[in-house]
């Protein structure tokens, strides 16, 4: 997925019709409209109001040919529709030369336009995975629709997991309505706790976090490690020997792992194929002992780090590695260099570790983010749940829901009027 | 009226431009002769690299019946074009 740049600063849209198209009734067309931005509130907090008159956040409209904003449509075939960014407004405009029809597999089904249109309002661009909702072709009718993960993943990024623990508002939610804040558990082997200098993070293709350290790994929760953690490497990856450098999880749902001059394919827990390769071989361009590596939320390239420098690596370009690369860490706004590992987070966010303390990275600021209390954060307390640890005790007491135990809770969409914000204090 | 597929180097030359691939200029077919070589093979890859189709660089059959397809009017690559300068 690609994301534009913009997104809104508040999860509860509005949304007028101000002009319907000329073959189709109202009431339909609102029904359609609203199934259309619901399948963006699934999956996360937004919500969407129809308002009929004042203003709204996104305006749609049903036009032919040159309708005020210098893009003309085209009449039947070709372009469909199109829509603005939210830095540009979020208006979505349909040509309604079209033969918009609803359940039917004749003419252009609006339903699916109109999602991926607001798609574009919410500041998602095209995708180059041609199962997504926001490939730019018409696919024809799909009488059974269902978001695709990439989707999903784009949304996300942008306005985070749904949360179901409240519906958001403009206000500030009162403090009752705040979730309670468990103490995080101790892990019981708690050396992690004594030295949480890790070597590598990485999330599964089913969402789950692990941090490796030597020939241990743990598996992480919300909050902690979970229960029956370490354990050892080669029980969990057979055939991969510890002290990683770095490794990730691609979209192809395959975890691939970088030790020295050599990386591992796995599917899961299996070891996918004959490894391990030189990754001279299978990632032309970038370097051996590699310090950290990760799939970038902004665009779902692959990021390579070591030392002073990092490398971008798209498999779909030959060559995959620009010539413009490596480029200094420094272009990473907050990040340092010699890192640990990075690692892109469930809750959308980016992550980079450096001995016993992590930073997390604003990607539409494209800079570490600033938040109380400050980044480096203390790993220890914060990832792996551990007490004691230097300024854990200040965060404890002040039951900062700041993630990764409450991610949702602590995003930060902006300061403006009638922006949601959270934080320790509010 | 229905839209007619694009068939032409000068329909596809107007296609790359619109959906970000080829500067605003090539919109204009007047300028279509000014594009060199090298731009116009690599728009033509980069929009079947986006479309997932094999990157010949060449305006095949393929890459013309995708073009023809019915899509949306916002730009595959937002931030190419002319109304916005690279850092």
């Amino acid at each position: 997925y690609a994301l534009q740049g913009s997104r809104w600063r508040v999860k509860n849209l509005t949304y007028k019709i101000s002009k319907y198209p000329k073959r189709l009734k109202r009431n339909d067309v609102d029904a359609e409209i609203a199934r259309a931005f619901a399948v963006w509130s699934e999956d996360t907090d937004l919500t969407f109001t129809r308002k009929t008159s004042g203003p709204v956040h996104i305006e749609i409209k049903f036009v032919e040919s040159e309708h005020g904003d210098g893009d003309p449509f085209d009449g039947q075939g070709g372009t469909l529709a199109h829509a603005f960014f939210p830095v540009f407004g979020g208006d979505a405009h349909f040509d309604d030369a079209e033969l918009w029809t609803i359940g039917s597999p004749r003419g252009t089904n609006l339903f699916q336009v109109a999602a991926h249109e607001f798609g574009h309002s919410l500041g998602l661009s095209h995708s180059d995975q041609s199962s997504a909702l926001m490939a730019p072709f018409y696919r024809g009718f799909e009488p059974v629709f269902k978001l695709d993960e990439d989707d999903k993943a784009a949304i996300q990024s942008l306005y985070g997991r749904k949360t179901n623990q409240y519906t958001p508002t403009n206000a500030y939610p009162p403090s009752t309505h705040r979730p309670s804040y468990t103490p995080p558990k101790v892990p019981l082997d708690d050396s992690i706790c004594k030295d949480s200098k890790i070597d590598t993070l990485f999330n599964s293709a089913h969402g789950e976090t692990f941090a490796f350290k030597g020939d241990k790994y743990y598996k992480l929760t919300t909050d902690s490690v979970e229960e029956g953690y370490p354990q050892l490497i080669s029980k969990g990856w057979p055939g991969l020997p510890g002290n990683i450098d770095a490794a990730f999880t691609y979209k192809n749902g395959k975890t691939y792992f970088f030790k020295g001059t050599q990386y591992w394919r796995y599917q899961g827990s299996q070891m996918d194929g004959a490894y391990p390769k030189e990754i001279s071989e299978g990632f032309t361009g970038i370097p051996d002992h590699l310090d950290a590596a990760m799939v970038w939320g902004g665009n779902g390239k692959i990021y390579f780090f070591k030392g002073s420098k990092f490398w971008r690596f798209d498999p779909a370009k030959r060559p995959p590695v620009k010539a413009s690369y490596p480029k200094p860490i420094s272009n990473w706004e907050g990040v340092p260099n010699n890192l640990d590992a990075a690692l892109k987070y469930t809750n959308g966010y980016t992550y980079f570790f450096k001995g016993d303390k992590y930073y997390r990275f604003h990607d539409a600021r494209f800079a570490v983010d600033t938040a109380t209390p400050p980044f480096p954060r203390p790993t220890a307390h914060w990832w792996f749940g551990c007490k004691n640890t230097p300024s854990s005790t200040a965060v404890g007491d002040n039951q900062s829901n700041d993630e990764p135990f409450e991610p949702e809770m602590s995003e930060r969409t902006g300061s403006g009027a009638g922006s949601y914000q959270l934080t320790s204090n509010s | 009226a229905q839209m007619a597929p694009v068939s032409t180097t000068t329909q596809a030359e107007m296609y790359l431009s619109q959906f970000g691939y080829l500067p605003a200029s090539a919109r204009n077919p007047a300028n279509s002769g000014l594009q060199d070589k090298h731009t116009w093979v690599s728009a033509i890859e980069e929009f079947q690299s986006f479309a997932g189709l094999n990157i010949t660089g060449e305006l095949d059959e393929e890459t013309l019946k995708l073009m023809s397809l019915p899509r949306c009017g916002v730009r595959d690559r937002v931030g190419t074009g002319d109304s916005r300068a690279k850092r």
